[in-house]
């Protein structure tokens, strides 16, 4: 079983 | 005062053809550099970084860094008339409401405005590092979008696992399963054929290929795409932009539970 990541738990905002 | 002036305004056709199945709306932030953009899209999965450098335009003006709101679906309606040759000019002054798209046709004896109204964006701008990514796969874009095309057939979701033999692409689904493997090329007479690749570490990383699928949309900008993989990033795919910049797709993989 897998879930989507999502961008901002890669990226912080600025 | 903005005025940006570009001879190829096919070029920004394409671009909105690129983003605006994945963007509704976004700001375009125009600075002495460039005219940018960086926005995600509704689900926060994917990102897209956009630049096109100034010195890429025939005519550039910039009087300060503005930011402007736009609904991507009606700016590609507005640019889809106007003609591939066309040469497109920007024009907003400052404090405007409105941008105008002018069109001039090769022959320069038709001129078109179009006028678009903005928009207030609330969007938070993402920082994104500079990265070393483990594997780096750059290989011809019309053929990545085929394969992109060809798996979602079968299944949603693509394994990517690159080695330094080559990337293979699989999926599985209700009907069965395929799997895509691009050797890497040696040859070196038509570059833009090449599979080439370069590997730190082998990488294997699975993506939903309705969002792939959505980025082969900037096919026609390039010859080559590059995707760059690491275990713990969203994948890279670049599609450069010759002599002006590039168009980043940033995507978040499915992580394992």
């Amino acid at each position: 079983k897998s879930s989507q990541g999502r961008m901002e738990s890669f990226f912080k905002p600025v | 005062m903005l005025e940006l002036r570009l001879l190829q305004g096919g070029l920004l056709k394409k671009v909105l053809e690129a983003m605006k199945d994945l963007v509704n709306d976004a700001n375009f932030d125009c600075s002495p550099t460039g005219f940018s953009l960086q926005a995600m899209d509704s689900s926060h999965v994917a990102l897209v970084s956009l630049l096109l450098r100034s010195e890429g335009f025939e005519h550039y003006r910039c009087d300060r860094n503005v930011s402007m709101g736009m609904n991507l679906n009606n700016m590609a309606k507005m640019l889809r008339c106007a003609g591939n040759d066309d040469i497109v000019t920007l024009k907003a002054d400052d404090g405007s409401d409105c941008i105008t798209f002018m069109f001039e046709n090769p022959s320069q004896d038709k001129i078109a405005d179009f006028e678009m109204k903005l928009m207030d964006i609330d969007s938070e701008h993402l920082g994104i590092p500079d990265a070393e990514y483990q594997s780096i796969v750059r290989m011809p874009a019309a053929e990545f979008a085929r394969i992109c095309r060809d798996l979602s057939t079968i299944g949603d979701t693509v394994l990517i696992s690159v080695s330094k033999e080559g990337v293979q692409f699989s999926t599985r689904g209700d009907m069965g399963t395929a799997n895509i493997v691009c050797r890497r090329t040696t040859t070196v007479d038509k570059p833009e054929e090449d599979v080439i690749i370069e590997m730190e570490e082998p990488v294997s990383l699975t993506f939903a290929l309705r969002y792939l699928n959505s980025f082969t949309k900037a096919t026609p900008l390039a010859t080559q795409v590059t995707i760059s993989m690491s275990s713990d990033l969203p994948m890279v795919i670049e599609y450069r932009i010759e002599g002006m910049g590039y168009i980043r797709y940033y995507l978040a993989p499915k992580i394992d539970e």
